[in-house]
């Protein structure tokens, strides 16, 4: 039969800072993310497709740190990076720092499925992106306090010179 | 950083990772998740992989390669394969993070060496299982 693993990242919240309301919440996004690439096998759909389901959910959801809820660099921006590989014949595709299409993992599975090439970057992949039609959404879309509030306390701690201990900031 | 990795009916596998990165990263920085055979990697005759973590240091060790080379050269199961990888070479070289990993035998493999990792899984059973910790899954239905 079918079977679906997914993760949200190893950045986990120091347990001190969880809240039942927060582990709640993380545990109903990735609930969301599996019943998407659940209901895609359960119909004897493609692992291709599940997987890209499941990321897509994952993307949307602020709470991770992909897509919607991505992090910012150092210079205050979002740099996106995204991955997809069929098992079936090692198609594979991927995009690195970019920030406007709305799922990444959709940039990726466009640069395996409508290219010549596994890998695009920066402002082609983006040229990519967009002749290949896909959805971009507004830089507010992007933004969430609670990463923005992280990168201020990750380059006031830089600056001081105290180490962070919270994985949550220092993982992807 | 968030990931699937799947084995639909027909026996064939997949693998999808997308991440925002690190906080504060140097602009122009690419970590594992986009590195085919590092953070990602799908092949149907041994496992899907998907990381999380320290990107450099899986970049450096090829973890998902890594992980279906032991399967395909050692004959080692997934579990074994993918505990070597995670907690024997990566984390002794500073590579804290973790996997989610299928292989083409259906099975399931969740490892990390680090406080926690957002991750569930789901079977034919429809039984969705997530864990944050290194706590107990709990199963909805």
């Amino acid at each position: 039969d079918f079977v679906l693993a997914i993760h949200g990242g190893a950045g986990t919240i120091l347990r001190s800072k969880m809240t039942p309301e927060r582990e709640a919440a993380y545990h109903a996004g990735l609930q969301r993310a599996l019943e998407a690439g659940r209901a895609v096998l359960a119909e004897g759909g493609a692992a291709l497709d599940a997987v890209t389901a499941a990321v897509m959910a994952l993307e949307n959801e602020p709470l991770f740190n992909a897509g919607r809820g991505a992090v910012y660099t150092s210079a205050g921006k979002q740099e996106m990076d995204a991955a997809v590989m069929d098992g079936r014949d090692r198609a594979a595709g991927a995009v690195a720092g970019v920030c406007g299409p709305r799922n990444p993992i959709l940039a990726a599975r466009a640069v395996m499925e409508k290219s010549d090439h596994v890998f695009l970057i920066g402002e082609s992949a983006l040229a990519f992106c967009r002749a290949q039609g896909l959805d971009f959404a507004e830089p507010d879309y992007f933004f969430t306090q609670q990463r923005w509030d992280a990168l201020q306390e990750t380059l006031a701690m830089r600056k001081s010179g105290a180490d962070d201990q919270d994985e949550s900031r220092k993982h992807g | 950083t968030v990931g699937a990795v799947a084995k639909d009916r027909h026996g064939n596998l997949a693998a999808a990772t997308s991440t925002g990165g690190m906080t504060a990263k140097m602009p122009g920085r690419v970590g594992d998740s986009p590195v085919i055979g590092a953070g990602t990697w799908a092949d149907n005759e041994t496992c899907a992989v998907s990381g999380t973590g320290h990107g450099e240091i899986f970049i450096r060790y090829a973890a998902g390669h890594e992980i279906a080379s032991l399967m395909r050269y050692a004959g080692r199961s997934l579990e074994e394969s993918a505990r070597t990888v995670v907690m024997d070479m990566l984390a002794p070289a500073g590579g804290s993070g973790g996997v989610i990993a299928v292989g083409r035998d259906g099975s399931v493999s969740l490892p990390f060496n680090c406080s926690g990792m957002y991750r569930g899984y789901v079977r034919g059973d429809n039984v969705l299982r997530t864990a944050i910790y290194d706590e107990p899954f709990r199963e909805t239905r």
